[in-house]
């Protein structure tokens, strides 16, 4: 599943 | 995280404060594009509309502030500051950035991760950040006298995106299932945007001679 923490960098 | 990723973060922060600190103690936006600075308030306005809906980390948190903050203040110092505004050169700061706003905004509804308005919004901001010095570049070119502190400012930009790489290659060898194609070819594209931009950079430091672009 895709966590959010895809999004992890700025 | 990892040593790349920090120091990468850490030189995007000295970029924005060394732009800041040029902006407020001199009360000069000389050889500064407002375009670019608008663009990058926009590029950090559509990557982090997450920030009060998924939290990482306070470090993630705290920077996200910090880069809004600092983007949009030097948006209004240049189009506000009675002092300020006044150095800035409206007459050569032509470049039109809906030419590059529109572009990426259409690639991101093609290419992109998962087709909802925050991933899109998201990979655009990734694709208007590889071309948003675009027009400082075009400025400095046109400007042909760069400051120095226009100039490390141009540096530490681009240099913060090179140490992304490193931090990408670094992941994607240490984690499973780390790959983001479409981040890392809108961060190369950025990184060879400043290409000849470093090259003459270096050499004006190494010859210590005034930076000079080549017309």
């Amino acid at each position: 599943a895709r966590s959010h923490r895809d999004h992890d960098e700025l | 995280m990892n040593i790349f990723r920090l120091a990468g973060d850490m030189t995007h922060l000295m970029s924005v404060i060394v732009l800041l600190l040029k902006i407020h103690t001199i009360k000069s936006c000389a050889g500064i594009s407002l375009k670019t600075q608008e663009l990058y308030a926009l590029v950090f306005a559509t990557r982090y509309l997450d920030i009060f809906t998924d939290f990482i980390s306070l470090y993630n948190t705290i920077m996200k502030l910090i880069f809004l903050a600092s983007s949009f203040s030097i948006v209004w110092y240049m189009r506000q500051h009675k002092i300020v505004r006044r150095s800035y050169d409206k007459d050569q700061d032509t470049f039109r950035h809906l030419f590059l706003i529109l572009p990426c905004l259409l690639l991101a509804l093609f290419i992109n991760e998962k087709f909802t308005f925050k991933e899109v919004m998201w990979t655009f901001s990734l694709f208007l950040e590889a071309v948003a010095i675009l027009p400082q570049l075009v400025l400095l070119q046109r400007t042909r006298n760069i400051d120095n502190l226009t100039g490390q400012y141009v540096f530490l930009l681009g240099a913060y995106r090179a140490l992304y790489i490193l931090n990408w290659i670094y992941r994607y060898f240490t984690e499973p299932h780390y790959v983001h194609w479409i981040t890392w070819i809108s961060g190369l594209v950025q990184t060879l945007l400043y290409a000849d931009f470093f090259y003459y950079y270096f050499n004006s430091w190494k010859n210590n001679v005034k930076l000079q672009l080549p017309a």
